[in-house]
């Protein structure tokens, strides 16, 4: 089963 | 003082309609470079990233950074009373907390104007890293938007498949398969009707259905759409807005749990 990623764990905050 | 006008409402009706979907609120950026916004879905999904270039406004004066919060509901509705070859002119003083909208007919008879309050919006911004990109693709974007309508009837999700036969979008559910294979297309006479791949090394990625339909929001902005992948890394998906800039949607994969 595949699960939904957040954007937030592939950018790093500025 | 902030002052940037544009020929045609038409545009920035298009670009608001492309991004009102997926996000309520946004701050655009003014600098003498243009105007940038930066924003991610309310589920922190996909992030929204759009670009308009100084030079591709008619006339653009920006004195001092500013950053204007709007909802973009609002601005919709201030944007449905423009007709669509109307000039649009945005203006701000420096430190305003509102935004002045301008719409002029062609022959200058009917002027309006709307006053907007702004919002003090704390977005966080993102910094995208440099990506060598594994796969990209640049297809007609209204056969993208057709496809991701089509393939959201069968599954939440639609798996990516771009190999350099080729690209496959797959959406499997309760009534069984659907394929969608697009090659690349040899000569055509239209540019906008072909479909390239520049592929470095094959890559399967799913993504779901429902943010790649918001996105299809801004097939009005430009007849072709680039989809750029790695495996493990967000999905790119650009619309070119002509001589103007760009709007870009970063989409995070779906993942093994």
């Amino acid at each position: 089963k595949k699960i939904q990623g957040s954007i937030r764990n592939y950018f790093t905050a500025k | 003082m902030f002052e940037a006008r544009l020929g045609q409402a038409t545009i920035l009706k298009k670009i608001l309609d492309a991004i009102k979907d997926l996000l309520t609120e946004g701050t655009f950026d003014c600098s003498d470079s243009g105007i940038q916004l930066q924003a991610m879905d309310n589920s922190h999904v996909s992030l929204v990233s759009l670009t308009l270039r100084s030079d591709g406004f008619d006339k653009f004066r920006c004195d001092r950074n500013i950053s204007m919060g709007m909802n973009l509901g609002s601005m919709a509705k201030i944007l449905k009373c423009a007709n669509n070859e109307d000039n649009v002119t945005m203006k701000a003083q420096d430190n305003a907390d509102t935004v002045t909208i301008m719409f002029e007919s062609a022959n200058q008879e009917k002027v309006s104007d709307y006053e907007m309050k702004l919002m003090n919006l704390d977005q966080e911004h993102l910094g995208i890293p440099e990506t060598e990109y594994s796969c990209v693709v640049r297809m007609p974007s209204m056969e993208f938007a057709r496809i991701c309508r089509d393939l959201a009837q069968f599954s939440e999700s639609v798996v990516i498949c771009c190999t350099k036969e080729g690209v496959k979008f797959t959406a499997s559910g309760d009534v069984g398969t659907a394929n969608i294979k697009l090659a690349q297309t040899g000569s055509v006479d239209k540019e906008e009707e072909s479909v390239s791949i520049d592929m470095q090394e094959p890559v399967t990625l799913t993504f779901a259905c429902r943010y790649l339909n918001a996105f299809t929001k801004a097939t009005p902005l430009s007849t072709q759409v680039q989809l750029s992948m790695c495996a493990d890394v967000p999905l790119v998906v650009e619309y070119a807005i002509k001589d103007l800039g760009y709007i870009r949607y970063y989409l995070a994969p779906k993942i093994e749990d």
